[in-house]
């Protein structure tokens, strides 16, 4: 099975 | 004063249709160079970002920067009263302004409709996302990459994406067996079939399918897709629009635990 990873794991929060 | 009026008003009818199962909410920032709108799902786990550069406008007047919160539902609402033909307009006085004026103008300017639309206060999400020299970059038919997508998805939820020098894989394993589709360099004169891959380092990158079936809700904006991908890094899925800019989509790959 894969996980999902988020978006937060790549980009920063401005 | 902040006005924005769009020749093909089908087109923001279009980007809204496109976005619209993606996201609920969205800040369109307007500045002197033009529109822009960054918004993620509920999940974190995509994002759009729209840029819509002012000379792509038949008028385009953006006296000082201003932060507008919209409902895409209620945007959506709106905008079924635009007819395909019909020019549309973006226009506020204020600065800080409580609500958007809409006008819709057919061909003749005999029928000209105008709408106010509520604006909301969203606490803007927005994420730094690096300009990044994709290592593989595949560009194809829209409807081709929707088609695919579609397909696969009818036998499992994730999709692995492989490149290689020559060609993309698209494989899937689910309970009722695997698949995949490979497509190769092909320099068609035809845009249905013209595949064109640029593979510095070839990927490998799992994702979930039904983000792409969103994603792809954009096929009527651009005949042409590009699919960009490096190793750990979110897939970006443009779409541009002739003229006036781009839509793309960013989405978190799944790792195999």
């Amino acid at each position: 099975l894969a996980t999902q990873l988020l978006l937060s794991n790549f980009f920063n929060e401005m | 004063m902040f006005e924005a009026k769009l020749q093909q008003g089908v087109i923001f009818k279009k980007i809204v249709d496109a976005i619209k199962d993606l996201v609920k909410s969205v800040n369109i920032d307007a500045s002197t160079s033009g529109l822009s709108m960054q918004a993620m799902d509920s999940a974190h786990v995509a994002l759009v970002s729209l840029k819509l550069n002012e000379n792509g406008f038949k008028d385009y007047r953006c006296d000082r920067p201003i932060t507008l919160g919209l409902s895409i539902e209620n945007l959506s609402k709106i905008l079924k009263c635009a007819g395909n033909d019909d020019t549309i307009t973006l226009q506020t006085d204020e600065e800080e302004p409580s609500s958007l004026k809409f006008f819709f103008e057919n061909q003749q300017a005999s029928k000209i409709s105008e709408f106010s639309l509520n604006l909301m206060s969203l606490d803007s999400e927005s994420l730094g996302i690096p300009d990044t020299d994709y290592s593989s970059v595949i560009q194809m038919s829209s409807a081709e990459f929707s088609r695919i997508c579609k397909e696969l998805s009818s036998i499992s939820e994730t999709v692995e994406i492989e490149t290689s020098k020559e060609s993309v894989k698209f494989s899937v394993q689910g309970d009722i067996g695997a698949g995949s589709i490979t497509v190769k360099n092909n320099q068609s004169d035809k845009d249905v079939d013209r595949v064109d891959l640029q593979i510095d380092q070839p990927v490998k990158l799992t994702f979930a399918l039904r983000y792409l079936n969103m994603f792809n809700k954009a096929v009527s904006l651009s005949s042409t897709v590009s699919l960009n991908m490096s190793e750990e890094n979110p897939l970006m899925v443009e779409y541009k629009i002739d003229d006036l800019g781009s839509l793309r989509f960013y989405l978190a790959p799944k790792i195999s635990d």
